[in-house]
């Protein structure tokens, strides 16, 4: 007895898994699975780690990484350093549908997005605002900069190389189960 | 982030991931999961995987694609999920990151990599023996 199909997916996002199956039930493709059941993460925001509001970065902007995989194809479609746009693997969906590139990035993606159809909107959220504001106010800690003054450990930048080779921080310590790709 | 591996009933592979990244990163910073190979990676015929973790890490090592060629010989997922783990961890042994792996007979795994406050991994499974997503979990390594 068969088991296939089958969804698989990094953890417990239960909705995303279901909403994959869904899609397949319903006479959907792998691929079309893929992109719904990731668009679900995207729209609950996952434990904060997917979609807007989440994971703010220095400046305390969101921006969105997605790729999607044809493995009969080999063909992919990909995004990175996604900004202003929500739905950031239905873009790496058009990406890899509408283009015979891999990976588009940035400002320039976002462009690409918008001339797809989709909604330029501000990413952020009251949560992702207060995320950043409290990581400034502890002397923007913890970051992932080293061997730059001033000392990376101790204070916010802007930062500029320095001769010391010592490790300030580790970015082990900053990556886990809330913090990660 | 979510990284996803589907199987389709008639062997159509197809794997991806979605991400707003680490917090605090350096604008313009960019991880493992727009990456093929790292972030995931799919192939008919073989499976898929998908990464999730440190993914400045985890992009040096193609640990996606990594793990559909350990599959390509013949691997478990399970295996082909461990090998990829235990590969990192030769260089970094304290990393965040942990693997899922899928065959095209719809045999399944997960690895990760153990460290005091990581020590089990969580995933999502749905196939045609189950009536809902069920959780799983592994023992990190």
């Amino acid at each position: 007895f068969s088991p296939l199909p089958l969804v698989l997916n990094t953890w417990p996002f239960k909705n995303a898994t279901d909403a994959a199956w869904r899609t397949l039930v319903s006479g959907g493709t792998a691929v079309d699975a893929v992109e719904n059941g990731c668009a679900v993460c995207e729209t609950e925001r996952c434990e904060g780690t997917v979609g807007f509001g989440g994971s703010p970065d220095e400046v305390g902007e969101t921006t969105l990484d997605a790729m999607i995989m044809d493995g009969a194809t080999m063909n992919v479609g990909a995004v990175g350093d996604l900004r202003r746009i929500k739905n950031a693997i239905g873009v790496a969906r058009r990406v890899l549908d509408h283009t015979t590139h891999t990976l588009l990035v940035g400002d320039s993606a976002t462009n690409f997005a918008e001339s797809m159809g989709f909604t330029v909107e501000d990413l952020s959220t009251t949560t992702s605002k207060s995320l950043h504001s409290e990581w400034a106010s502890k002397n923007c800690q913890p970051n992932f900069w080293r061997r730059v003054t001033p000392d990376p450990s101790k204070y916010c930048g802007p930062y500029k190389p320095s001769g010391s080779l010592e490790w300030a921080i580790s970015a082990h310590k900053q990556v886990d189960i809330h913090n990660h790709d | 982030t979510i990284g996803m591996v589907v199987i389709h009933k008639t062997g159509h592979v197809a794997a991806g991931t979605s991400t707003n990244g680490l917090k605090f990163k350096i604008p313009g910073r960019v991880g493992d999961s727009p990456i093929p190979g790292a972030g995931a990676y799919a192939e008919d015929m073989i499976g898929a995987a998908a990464a999730t973790g440190d993914g400045d890490i985890l992009m040096r090592f193609l640990p996606s694609y990594q793990a559909v060629e350990y599959m390509r010989r013949g691997d478990h997922p399970t295996t082909a999920c461990q090998k990829v783990i235990a590969k990192i961890q030769k260089y970094f042994p304290k990393f965040f990151g942990a693997i899922i792996c899928a065959n095209v007979m719809g045999s399944y795994g997960a690895a990760c990599n153990k460290h005091p406050t990581f020590t089990q991994f969580s995933f999502m499974v749905y196939n045609s023996l189950r009536i809902q997503p069920t959780e799983e979990k592994v023992d990190c390594i």
